[in-house]
């Protein structure tokens, strides 16, 4: 899961 | 991150932070949905499933921590506080908020980015979060008169939303990879869901009367 796909906003 | 999304981020913090100081202050939740209060604990707990396997900032894991801890805070207190319970109007909050989250996890079971169950988890919570303050909403309708700071409360997250949105068609235009279509679109479902209730607010503000929504 990389920190680029994962959803970055709450 | 860019401005708009941290002031969506803040309103949708003071939002639930209004809530919270309402309820503790007066003691009571007349006139708030404890169904839309319940909507919310389960859309940030299937959200933030990634909370302790995927760290974006810290920014990000102590918002999280805050929003899950505060909407669970909110429905203990309508469910169990001995004193904000008792105000609680129960035979007015009757929407059936069961089939709108059945609906919503068979739409993220066809519609997700990856049939994954965190993917398929974090789409419901966007769905969920849309529709989630209809039972609010049918609640102000019915008991009429909408008492300020609940006024306040729905503001707040109609501002949340509409710079959620702004925040979405900044980071479209200055990041070359950036699509979110199913965030987007149902943040507009949802933004469009208070459009009529910002009319209403609108007019009483105008008109300086107490606010009355159409029954």
């Amino acid at each position: 899961w990389s920190a680029s796909q994962s959803h970055d906003e709450l | 991150m860019n401005i708009f999304r941290f002031a969506g981020d803040m309103t949708h913090l003071i939002s639930i932070l209004i809530l919270l100081l309402k309820i503790y202050a007066t003691k009571s939740c007349a006139g708030i949905s404890l169904k839309t209060q319940e909507l919310y604990a389960l859309v940030f707990l299937t959200r933030y499933l990634d909370l302790f396997t995927d760290y974006v900032s810290l920014y990000n894991t102590v918002m999280k921590i805050v929003f899950i801890a505060s909407s669970l805070a909110i429905v203990w207190c309508m469910r169990r506080h001995p004193l904000v319970r008792r105000s609680y109007d129960k035979d007015l909050d009757t929407f059936r908020h069961q089939y709108v989250v059945l609906a919503c996890f068979v739409l993220a079971l066809l519609l997700n980015e990856k049939f994954t169950i965190q993917e398929v988890f974090w789409a419901f919570s966007i769905y969920l979060e849309a529709v989630a303050i209809l039972p609010q909403l049918v609640l102000l309708q019915r008991s009429g008169n909408v008492d300020n700071l609940t006024g306040q409360y729905v503001l707040f997250l109609g501002a949340y939303r509409g710079l959620y949105i702004i925040n979405w068609i900044y980071r479209y235009f200055t990041e070359d990879h950036f699509t979110r279509w199913i965030a987007c679109v149902s943040g507009l479902v949802q933004t469009g869901l208070y459009a009529d209730f910002f009319y209403y607010y609108y007019l009483s503000w105008k008109t300086n009367t107490k606010l009355k929504l159409p029954a």
